[in-house]
């Protein structure tokens, strides 16, 4: 899966997932 | 709100009452930030709006390996100006009744 998480020591939660093409900046 | 290169939206739909909300931040251009940035995608996470200060919030990103202590900064102001337009939102859809 691209999918991460990564637990803060202070208990918050952060899931890794991929960026939309769409909403990436056109270069 | 300013351009800092790092994107922050709502990532499930605002029902403009509970105060802990689901966002979801990306970088859209490194270029803006200080330090080198690993692409490792988009971040999604919960915020409470009454409680949680987003600067604290971005420092937490940083201690988890996601950013460099010298872009807290921007990101700090990245998710605080979002915090923002979602509690401005929900004063203008607040009805007189309530």
């Amino acid at each position: 899966s691209a999918t991460a998480q990564v637990v803060h020591s202070a208990g918050r939660r952060f899931i890794v997932s991929p960026v939309p093409e769409a909403r990436l900046k056109e270069q | 709100a300013e351009d800092t290169g790092v994107r922050v939206e709502i990532n499930e739909e605002d029902d403009g009452k509970k105060s802990s909300i689901a966002l979801k931040l990306w970088v859209e251009d490194p270029k803006k930030l200080k330090g080198k940035y690993k692409d490792t995608g988009a971040i999604e996470f919960t915020f409470d709006l009454v409680s949680e200060v987003p600067e604290v919030v971005a420092q937490e990103m940083v201690e988890s390996g996601f950013f460099l202590d010298c872009d807290v900064k921007i990101v700090g102001k990245s998710i605080r100006d979002r915090v923002a337009l979602i509690k401005w939102r929900r004063e203008r859809t607040v009805s007189p009744g309530n």
